[in-house]
């Protein structure tokens, strides 16, 4: 990537740590598409010998043999047999039966999770600068699982089960599949197996935003990424005949449109398919939209297919206009004809205008990258939202990082658009999702495990999401949910914005064990045959011992107080008629380093005066490194209507370090 | 419809193991083998799981399930890049 290393002021992080080398001991997997080997990113140019804890492989296969890894792509192994058990044996002529990516995604996740530095990268000159994963000097281990036909859950478990036995340190997963139990999701089960080995595993939170109860990746032993933007646009002004201008994205390079305005035409109204207005293959009538510019409304069929369609018809170029859906989210494209993608309210205009002017016109003006642009980050619309579909006590995502118009590596198989009738080449691609966001977790995991090899999965997620920040640097306003225009909620963002730097400190962390996470099964009334579906053992909760999801070590708090009365979940509580009580305890451990004693003083928010929050004791003083404090946590409430959700904050300082919490509280 | 065969992830509960084996692999096969003689180990899992991946009827799969030390039969999911 190009901007996110200065975004997360990862550049300043170079000169708090110049002589570690300890991040080239740490080796990234990511399951995903592949791996296109010649990919300057996986330079290995001054890399130092292979980490002597590789047991992994480079595996061959069509177009790709063991000469294809080095220094910095040290494992490249591909898992074809359940895909191949389902669909038959894969066509070598359409995709290749190896570790080679022939489709973009998994080289843009890989390279962004931990690729080489490239100077000169850009698309087409967009983004144009330095490129380089989060965790550059780290090394990269790919396991090929997702295939034209999909990623199979038996080939994802066997890779997880490789990547164990192969010692990598971190996991990225930017795929997901619906919302089963912990117990029946193989990604789950082999994630928790990863924890167990001290992997840490990231995951993507799913593109199925704005609704709520989207999420994908649930296990608390998981960390779950949603995505954000940069301070990066790729503006397009779409120019309309009736002088109004309106705002838009894009990635086009090539030809320009005539200097003149050209004929302006909504796509509904040159078809005759009830949805012609999606621009859908093969929907709309060339003589309508020859040589004109067409208006395409977004869903259903890929964006980028939306502008094929439109060239295929003879348009000269298109407008694509975001519905209620996208809001004013703008995902810039790499389109095949002068196109522009603009927001719902500009849509909504420049429709009004062509379906009621007798003679539209309209023109598009591409304006190349800008940076700076405020706010930023802001929630995506496409991210995936709370709450907790499966245990409403964890919240999720965990946190949010880049990942909208990243930049990063792509394969030399496929145009930047992945259309079959793309016969471009480019060695970087601009693309979105939350698939983009979970490598930049994963790298960023990589670069914390590199400064301190000794933290568990549950330290550096701690770390991550407890120095993540809510509000903007400039002005301390709330961060933007770009669907509502609004203050994003934890449901929305988690602990907040990824900020690795100060990740690289946090002072304290909220530690987690495997026997917690057994105990966080126990509190969820699972049967020991559950508990050992999941974690592969006989483990006996306690009889007579009470288990609490809200004592579980989490880094945030989920309070659902319905449930909490009616008696089950964790915690103590009381009826009491209108008033709940729930009581949640946590245990920080000091990594603050240095040989000297910190105190740590506690600060509460909450956005309603009907909750009351109290920490007790409200001081914690530490005197040696690794000592371990707790802390009571009372939620208080007034009775509230059903699906009333509140939010706030705890926070704990010692005046260098900010370790915050945030608070969801449910009726 | 019945013989449509459908890709299974098989968790083991190893532990159960009887004590005639001495190679977990042999047992799983052995188990297999006890409900459908065509079927073939896909994958065989010795980290993230304990067990293993086979195709089956939704017949032999109900019956795998009642093997002793079996623990789950879980009917093979479908992932998407997001």
């Amino acid at each position: 990537t190009t901007r996110t290393p200065t975004f997360l002021g990862l550049e300043q992080s170079a000169n708090l740590f110049p002589e570690s080398d300890s991040e080239s001991d740490v080796i990234v997997a990511v399951l995903d598409t592949g791996v296109w080997p010649e990919s300057k990113s996986f330079d290995d140019t001054g890399m130092g010998p292979v980490p002597a804890s590789w047991k992994g492989a480079c595996e061959t296969g069509t177009n790709f043999t063991s000469n294809h890894c080095n220094k910095k792509l040290i494992g490249a192994r591909y898992f074809s047999t359940g895909y191949e058990a389902t669909l038959g044996p894969i066509d070598v002529t359409k995709e290749s039966k190896s570790p080679r990516d022939d489709d973009g995604h998994g080289t843009h996740t890989s390279t962004t999770a931990a690729g080489a530095i490239v100077g000169g990268a850009s698309l087409f000159g967009y983004a144009s600068g330095s490129a380089r994963g989060m965790a550059h000097r780290a090394r990269v281990a790919v396991y090929k699982v997702c295939w034209i036909g999909g990623c199979f859950s038996s080939d994802i478990l066997a890779a997880i089960d490789g990547a164990i036995a192969d010692n990598v340190n971190i996991l990225s997963l930017s795929l997901g599949g619906g919302t089963a139990d912990y117990y029946r999701d193989s990604v789950a089960i082999g994630a928790f197996s990863a924890m167990e080995k001290g992997i840490f595993v990231s995951c993507s939170a799913g593109n199925a935003g704005p609704s709520a109860y989207t999420l994908s990746n649930l296990a608390p032993w998981i960390t779950t990424v949603g995505a954000g933007t940069l301070d990066r646009d790729f503006p397009a002004y779409v120019s309309l005949g009736n002088g109004q201008n309106f705002s838009g994205v894009s990635l086009y390079k090539g030809d320009s449109l005539p200097a003149k305005l050209l004929p302006f035409v909504y796509a509904g109204n040159a078809s005759n398919s009830t949805n012609g207005n999606l621009c859908m293959t093969g929907t709309l009538i060339p003589e309508k939209v020859k040589g004109k510019i067409v208006l395409c409304d977004r869903g259903i069929n890929p964006r980028v297919q939306k502008g094929a369609v439109v060239k295929g018809a003879g348009g000269a170029g298109m407008v694509l206009a975001n519905t209620a859906a996208n809001g004013e989210e703008l995902v810039a494209d790499a389109h095949l004809l002068p196109a522009s993608t603009v927001g719902q309210k500009s849509g909504d205009a420049i429709r009004d205008y062509v379906l009621s002017d007798a003679n539209p016109t309209a023109t598009i003006l591409f304006e190349g990258t800008k940076v700076g642009i405020e706010p930023s980050p802001v929630v995506a619309a496409f991210s995936s939202r709370g709450p907790n579909a499966i245990t409403p006590d964890i919240l999720k995502p965990d946190l949010i990082a880049p990942g909208v118009n990243i930049i990063a590596g792509w394969t030399g198989a496929v145009g930047p658009t992945g259309l079959a009738e793309d016969p471009r080449r480019v060695e970087f691609n601009i693309i979105s999702g939350t698939s983009m966001s979970c490598p930049h977790v994963s790298g960023l995991a990589a670069f914390v495990k590199g400064a301190h090899p000794d933290w568990s999965p549950a330290a550096i997620r701690s770390a991550l999401m407890t120095t993540a920040y809510t509000a903007y640097k400039n002005g301390g306003k709330k961060l933007i949910d770009v669907s509502t225009g609004k203050a994003s909620t934890p449901y929305d963002h988690g602990a907040g914005h990824v900020n690795p730097v100060a990740a690289l400190n946090p002072g304290l962390v909220y530690d987690l064990t495997t026997e917690d996470y057994l105990n966080f099964l126990c509190a969820l009334n699972y049967t020991s045959m559950q508990i050992q579906g999941v974690a592969r053992r006989n483990y006996s909760c306690g009889a007579g011992k009470t288990y609490s999801i809200g004592d579980f070590n989490y880094p945030s708090f989920s309070v659902s107080l319905q449930t909490q009365v009616i008696g089950g979940g964790g915690g103590s509580s009381s009826g009491g008629g209108s008033k709940s009580v729930v009581k949640h305890t946590r245990t920080l451990t000091n990594v603050g380093g240095g040989s000297g004693g910190s105190t740590y003083k506690v600060s509460i928010s909450t956005t309603s005066p009907a909750v009351k929050i109290t920490v007790e004791p409200d001081t914690l003083t530490f005197t040696k490194a690794y000592e371990k404090k707790s802390y009571t946590v009372t939620f208080s409430a007034t009775s509230m209507p059903s699906n009333t959700n509140e939010f706030g904050r705890i926070e704990w300082s010692d005046g260098k370090h900010v370790v915050g919490s945030p608070v969801v509280i449910s009726w | 419809v019945q013989q449509k065969k459908n890709t299974y992830i098989i968790h083991v509960a190893k532990s159960q193991m009887p004590a005639s084996f001495d190679d977990h692999t042999r047992w799983y096969d052995s188990s297999l083998k006890s409900v459908s003689e065509s079927a073939e180990m896909l994958y065989t899992y010795n980290n993230a799981i304990h067990g293993f991946a086979t195709r089956l009827t939704a017949q032999e799969a109900k019956s795998l399930q009642d093997q002793p030390g079996i623990l789950y039969v879980l009917p093979e999911v479908k992932y998407e890049l997001h």
